[in-house]
């Protein structure tokens, strides 16, 4: 999903 | 991750370095925005909520703890140590940070990914670390003589946001899918923000002046 990408970021 | 994600992030930890140097060794806060860091400690402790459940490297898991416990020892610092706090003004730092509280929590449960806890959590941190520079922008316009340390800090402070826009962009064009509006606008609200300390810290620098910002 989307979501996970940005929340690899810090 | 590439190049300019992991800059941005050595950035982002150097301007924290530097913040606690300035503290620790000088015991001083002078210049700086207590509100800023209690902002900033608030975007970390609402962004990082996934830090226990959702293990995505070693690396992130470390700087995660490193921003919380260096945003929430400087607020400590800073309202309690006996020597640092005669160094803060509370006169000059009178930004209303709740003004920018209560914007970014209506904001985020409007515009988020998911309607979910965590999700406008995350949301809020990140509107609300775009505008979390303010307080301490306004206290520079106060401050006559900006010392290095300080100037050195919100400039790292904005240069990794800056960075990250970088890695935005090269995400977009190496990732399927990668778009993320919340963090895109938000990063470039963030960035434009400083366009004008950008503006006066290069000059100082070019002309070897001292750090002013006009009122």
């Amino acid at each position: 999903p989307s979501s996970e990408g940005a929340k690899d970021e810090l | 991750m590439n190049i300019f994600r992991l800059a941005g992030d050595m950035t982002h930890l150097a301007s924290v370095l530097v913040l606690l140097l300035k503290i620790h060794t000088i015991k001083s806060c002078a210049g700086i925005s207590l509100k800023t860091q209690e902002l900033y400690a608030l975007v970390f402790a609402t962004r990082y909520l996934d830090i226990f459940t959702d293990f995505i490297s070693l690396y992130n898991t470390t700087m995660k703890l490193i921003f919380l416990g260096s945003s929430f020892s400087i607020v400590w610092y800073i309202r309690n140590h006996k020597i640092v706090s005669r160094s803060y003004d509370k006169s000059q730092d009178t930004f209303r940070h709740y003004f920018l509280i209560i914007p970014c929590l209506l904001l985020a449960l409007l515009v988020n990914e998911k309607f979910t806890f965590k999700e406008v959590m995350w949301a809020f941190s990140i509107y609300l670390e775009a505008v979390a520079i303010l307080p301490q922008l306004v206290l520079l316009q106060r401050t006559r003589n900006i010392d290095n340390l300080t100037g050195q800090y919100v400039f790292l402070l904005g240069a990794y946001r800056a960075l990250y826009i970088l890695n935005w962009i090269y995400r977009y064009f190496t990732e399927t899918h990668y778009v993320h509006w919340i963090t895109w606008v938000s990063g470039l609200v963030q960035t434009l923000l400083y366009a004008d300390f950008f503006y006066y810290y290069f000059e100082s620098w070019k002309n070897n002046k001292k750090l002013q910002l006009p009122a």
